[in-house]
Formats: structure tokens, C-alpha cells, sequence
């Protein structure tokens, strides 16, 4: 099954 | 001072009502050039980001950059207080510890007033970088609605395929399996009809269907979705407004 990816993997804090 | 007053309050009921039920506590950050929000989900799957810009009120004004914090079922409840057609004024002081909004229904000489009281939250601001996409959609977000609300029926992810001149949306759950396919087509007459693909590289996305239908939502802002797919970045579904936009950022699901 596919697993969910969180969207803080993508992003960084400014 | 922060004083925005909407020529209509449908607009900022609509902005709200499109991302109010996948996040609940936000701050809204007002500057000279407009108001800017951000927020992730609880989940963390999904982040929403709103600028309404100056053109977006009839009147605005903002001297000291002010911060406010609200929770939008709090916020909803008493926008749901104010009729459509009033114009909608919200009023905060430089170090608020509630907002003001009045509503003013100008024919009938009616003006509503509710304060809400603010609150400090803590959240991270998220530096949203311009990504490279693969894959740009334009299409009615009525039939992108359709679509979600139809697949969603049959299992928990939607799969997105994108080739040359396809996009096909599918789902495969234990009652069964659906699939809708669409093409690129330019209507003349209803150019709000129109599905436009750019494709610089086919995709093929799993997300989460329960995300889907909390950004479907949004389409209450505006008649046209634009959808922008990568195979290395999270999705972007984005509602234009006159000025600004609500967008959503979806992280995909991967196949380890």
C-alpha cells in the first residue's frame, strides 16, 4: 500500500 | 490599525468556509499589501496558503504589521452572523486582543457588530520555495469536484495520471474500481468550460482522497482551478481571487 508522506518532508521553516 | 472592509462579506465567508474544516487554528498576518495565511493540516499531509491582496476589499488599510491568531470555527460562527450582501470591515488595533467585525447592510441602514477574541498561536511560517512542476491543469473546478466527490465514494486514494494529451483520475477500492478520463478542450463560447494541459513530463500521483475533497472546497472561490503536478514536489491546487489566491499544497503517497 502506499505510503503517506508528510508535507513538512518538502518544506522548511523560514 | 487594521481596518479591511469587504465589499461584500460573501468573500471572506467563501475564503474561509474553502479551508476552515481541514485546519482550525491560524494566524493571519496583515501588512500595508494585503493579508497572508498559512496553516498545515493537523495531519501534516496538507498545507493551505491564502493571500487576499489589497485589490481583493473596497477599502484597506494597515499602518503596523499586525498578527492575528483565530480559530476559524470560532471565526465561521460569526461570519455566518452577517448576511452576504453587508460589507464586511474588520477592525484591529496595532496590539489587538480581539478583532472587530461590522457588518453593514447599507440599504437597510443595519450594522451588526461582533468582536472575537484572538489568540496566540504558535506555528511555524513555512518557506514556500517556487517548485518545478511537470505537469500545469486548468479546469472548471465544478467538474475537478465532481471528480473527487465521485472517486472518493469508491476508496480512501486517487491516483492521477497525466500523458500527452490524457488525464485520467482513478480509483480502485474493495467495492470496485472507477476511472474518469479527460482531454484537453478549448471552448470559445464558455471559456470557463475550457480543460488546459501543459505537460513538460507525464506524471502518475497517488493522494489521499480525504485531502482531496477538503481542498474541493475552495471552489466556491472561483470557477476555475489550476492543479500543478510533480513527481518530486507536493501538488498544488490553487482558487484565484480578483487579488491573490487560496492554495493547497498536498503531499503525494509513494510506493516504497
Amino acid at each position: 500500500k502506499p505510503r503517506q508522506k508528510s508535507i513538512c518532508t518538502f518544506f522548511s521553516s523560514a | 490599525m487594521l481596518e479591511a472592509k469587504f465589499a461584500e462579506a460573501s468573500l471572506f465567508k467563501r475564503i474561509i468556509d474553502g479551508f476552515k474544516d481541514c485546519v482550525s487554528l491560524v494566524n493571519f498576518q496583515c501588512k500595508e499589501d494585503g493579508i497572508i495565511a498559512q496553516a498545515v493540516d493537523d495531519s501534516r499531509v496538507l498545507l493551505v496558503s491564502l493571500e487576499i491582496g489589497v485589490e481583493a476589499f473596497q477599502e484597506y488599510r494597515c499602518d503596523h504589521p499586525v498578527t492575528l491568531g483565530m480559530d476559524l470555527g470560532s471565526l465561521s460562527k460569526i461570519l455566518r452572523c452577517g448576511n452576504n450582501s453587508d460589507t464586511l470591515t474588520l477592525i484591529a488595533d496595532d496590539k489587538p486582543d480581539s478583532i472587530l467585525l461590522l457588518f453593514e447592510d447599507t440599504q437597510r441602514e443595519r450594522i451588526a457588530e461582533y468582536s472575537l477574541k484572538l489568540m496566540d498561536i504558535d506555528a511555524d511560517f513555512l518557506k514556500i520555495e517556487d517548485l518545478q512542476y511537470d505537469t500545469t491543469l486548468m479546469m472548471p473546478s465544478t467538474e475537478f469536484s465532481k471528480v473527487v466527490k465521485d472517486l472518493s465514494q469508491l476508496t480512501d486514494s486517487i491516483n492521477i495520471m497525466v500523458t500527452k494529451e490524457t488525464i485520467k483520475f482513478v480509483a480502485e477500492g474493495e467495492i470496485g474500481t472507477g476511472s474518469v478520463i479527460l482531454k484537453p478542450v478549448m471552448d470559445m463560447e464558455k471559456p470557463a468550460e475550457s480543460i488546459k494541459l501543459e505537460m513538460d513530463q507525464p506524471v502518475d500521483l497517488t493522494f489521499g482522497a480525504k485531502y482531496l475533497l477538503d481542498i474541493v472546497k475552495g471552489s466556491a472561490l472561483s470557477d476555475r482551478i489550476g492543479i500543478r503536478l510533480s513527481s518530486e514536489a507536493p501538488a498544488l491546487f490553487q482558487f484565484d481571487l480578483s487579488s491573490g489566491f487560496l492554495q493547497f499544497f498536498l503531499a503525494p503517497k509513494f510506493n516504497d
